[in-house]
C-alpha cells in the first residue's frame, strides 16, 4: 500500500490548496521554524481519523482551520486527502487507488469521502483497520512519541506492543 | 491472548536487540523486561541497556541522544514485527551527533525498500539522505506553501523560499 | 512584597517585548499576562506571542522552534533583570534552524560582555561562535575525557578523540 | 564574579581527575551522544549545592559517584572543585579567588570546602546567595528547562518571577 500524494486546503496555515507528491522510498520535509512542516504532519493523522485534538496540538478541533491573519479571511472549512495505490490488495477494495477525505465547515459539521462518495468515519476507520495506519499507530513517530516511550506515562509502552501483537 | 502477546514480545525484544546493536555498537547489549512476569498483558515494561565494558543501566541514567537513540530502536522493533505502510518521523534527529544521525538514515534507507519514510529535519545530514524533497515556507500572509526542491540548491532555495 | 514583585515583573515584561523582537523579527509583539491580576504572587503567567500580520496566539499554539525561541527570550528577559555571573545551555539549539541557530548565538555573544557562557551543542553553527572549545570523549573504559580543540580541527579531532 | 576553571574526579563517568578552563566570553563543550558533556554541567550544579537527585538525572544521590565498568573499580568517592575569580567583589569575602569544592563518600558522609578549609554546606549556600548563581536559578538553561517554561507545570513561570524579583 503506497501513499501517492497530499492535497491540502484551509488546514491550519495552509490556507491555500497544497499538494504534495509521494514517491517510492525517502521523502523529506524541511524549512524555517514555523513554516508549516508539522502541520503536515498533523494533516495526515487528521486525515485518516485522529480524534484527539491534543495530538493535533489544539485546544479545540476548530483550530484546525485556518483561523485568519491581518490579510487573509479565516477559511470556511478545513479539507485534506490522501491518496494510496492499493498495489498490495491490503485495502479491502477492489479500487486500484483510494482516496480519503476530510473535511470539517466552520459551522461544526464534519463530511468524510471514500473516493469521492460521502461516507461516514466508521467506513474510514474500517478501511485502514488492518493496515497499520489507522490514527493511534506507532506509524507517525514525532520527537512527542520518543518521549512517550521515555517516559512511559500511562503504561505507554505497553500499549504500543499490545497494538503491535 | 496472554500467549498472542507473549509471541509479540519475544518477537519485540529479539529485534530489539539486533537493531540496538546496529544503532549503537557490536558489543552492546540490552533487554527489555516485564516488570511483572506473572501478569504480561497489564506489566509495565522496562528497557534496559548494557553497553559494552560498562554497567547495565536503565534508560533513565543514559544521556539525550542515547535515550532517542534508544527510543528510535525500540520503535523500528515493533515497526518489524507489523511494518506499516509508511512512517513518519518529525525531527526525531535533533539530539543526535553525526555518527548516530549516520546511522538512523542507514536504518531508514533499509527499510525504504518495504515502507515510504517520510522525514521532517533541521539537519544537514539527513537531507543528504532524502530521495524527495520539499521545503516549506511560511509567506507573510500567515500562509504557508510548499515547492519541491533539489539538495544541492538548498542553501539559496531555502533564502528564496523565505525572504 | 506585591510591589516589588510586580516591578520585576513589568520590568521582566518589557525586557521580554525587546528580546522576542530581536529572536523573531521587527514587526513581531509578545506579552506576558497575569492570569489572576488581583493576586500576583500566586497568579500563574501567560505567554502570549502576536507575529506580524497573524492573530495573537498562546505559547501552546506556536511551533517546536518557536516555542523554544520564545522561551530562550523569557530566559533572556530575567537574565537582564539580575544577570547571573555566568549561564550555561545545555543543547538549548537542537530545535532551532539555521537563521535562528545564529540569531540565537548573536544575542549570547551580546551578552558575554557582562557573563560567561558555556553552551554545550551538536550545532557546527554555534561551535563556529565559540572563543574556547572542549571537547569530550568516552573511553572503552567507560570513563569520560576531555581536550581542548580548536574548531577548524574539529572533525579530525573528533575522530581522534572517539576511536 | 568570574569562572575560573572546575575540577571533576569521580564523579558520574569522570573517573579520572578532569580539569577545564574557564576564560571570559563563551566556551563550548562538543562531543558524541554519550560522551559526559551533560555530566558537566551536573557537575557545576552539584558543586553549587543541588540537592535534588532529580535535577542531576539520578535515583539516588549515591549515582553520583563513578559507578564501575568492566576495566575500572566503583570510585571511592565524587568531587568537583569550582574555582572563581572574585574580580567584582560580589562574594562577602576578602579572597580574591574562591574555591568551593564538595565530595560525597561511598560511605554516604559529605564533605564542603571553602578555599580548601572543610565548612558546612549552609556556609556555600550563604556565600553563593546573592551571586545569582546557587543551585536552583535560571543561570543553568538545559533543554529541559525550556521545557519547563513551556509546559508551566506547578506555575513553575512563577517562581522563576519570584527568583528574579
Ligand atoms: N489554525 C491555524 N491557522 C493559522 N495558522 C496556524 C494554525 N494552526 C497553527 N498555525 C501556525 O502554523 C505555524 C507553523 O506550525 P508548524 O508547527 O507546522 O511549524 P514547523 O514547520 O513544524 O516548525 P518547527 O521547525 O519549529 O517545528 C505556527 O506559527 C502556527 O502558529
Ligand atoms: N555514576 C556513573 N558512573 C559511570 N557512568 C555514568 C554515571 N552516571 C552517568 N554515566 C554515564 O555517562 C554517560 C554520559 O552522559 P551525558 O549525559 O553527560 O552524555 P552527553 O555527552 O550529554 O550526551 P548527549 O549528547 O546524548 O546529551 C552516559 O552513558 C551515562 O550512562
Ligand atoms: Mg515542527
Ligand atoms: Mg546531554
Amino acid at each position: 500500500m503506497k501513499l501517492k500524494s497530499l492535497r491540502i486546503k484551509g488546514f491550519k496555515s495552509f490556507a491555500d490548496e497544497t499538494l504534495i507528491h509521494f514517491d517510492r522510498g525517502i521523502t523529506g520535509i524541511v524549512g524555517p521554524n514555523g513554516s508549516g512542516k508539522s502541520n503536515i504532519v498533523d494533516a495526515i493523522r487528521w486525515v485518516l481519523g485522529e480524534q484527539k485534538s491534543t495530538e493535533l496540538r489544539l485546544s479545540n478541533m476548530s483550530d484546525v482551520l485556518f483561523n485568519g491573519s491581518e490579510r487573509r479571511k479565516p477559511a470556511p472549512y478545513a479539507r485534506v486527502t490522501i491518496e494510496f495505490e492499493n498495489d498490495k490488495g491490503l485495502l479491502p477494495t477492489e479500487y486500484q487507488t483510494v482516496s480519503i477525505s476530510r473535511t470539517l465547515f466552520r459551522s461544526g459539521d464534519s463530511e468524510y469521502r471514500l473516493n469521492d462518495v460521502r461516507c461516514r468515519r466508521k467506513d474510514i476507520t474500517d478501511l485502514l483497520i488492518d493496515t497499520g495506519i489507522g490514527s493511534n499507530t506507532y506509524a507517525i513517530i514525532e520527537l512527542g512519541m520518543v518521549e512517550e516511550i521515555l517516559a512511559d506515562k500511562d503504561n505507554a509502552r505497553r500499549k504500543m506492543f499490545e497494538q503491535a501483537a | 491472548a496472554v500467549e498472542l502477546y507473549m509471541n509479540a514480545f519475544e518477537r519485540v525484544r529479539a529485534n530489539f536487540k539486533e537493531v540496538f546493536r546496529r544503532l549503537f555498537h557490536e558489543g552492546d547489549d540490552c533487554d527489555l523486561v516485564l516488570l511483572h512476569p506473572d501478569d504480561p498483558l497489564h506489566s509495565p515494561i522496562e528497557i534496559v541497556a548494557k553497553p559494552k565494558g560498562k554497567r547495565p543501566r536503565t534508560l533513565r541514567q543514559l544521556s539525550g541522544g542515547e535515550k532517542t537513540l534508544t527510543a528510535i530502536a525500540l520503535l523500528f522493533s515493533l515497526y518489524l514485527l507489523k511494518p506499516a505502510p509508511f512512517c513518519i518521523f518529525d525531527e526525531v534527529d535533533a539530539p543526535l551527533d553525526d555518527t548516530n544521525v549516520m546511522k538512523f538514515n542507514q536504518i531508514i534507507r533499509e527499510f525504504s525498500q518495504q515502507s515510504q519514510f517520510i522525514v521532517v529535519t533541521h539537519n544537514k545530514l539527513t537531507m543528504a539522505e532524502i530521495d524527495r524533497l520539499y521545503g516549506v515556507f511560511m509567506q507573510e500572509s500567515g500562509v504557508s506553501g510548499v515547492a519541491e526542491v533539489s539538495f544541492k540548491d538548498l542553501p539559496q532555495n531555502i533564502e528564496a523560499l523565505t525572504s
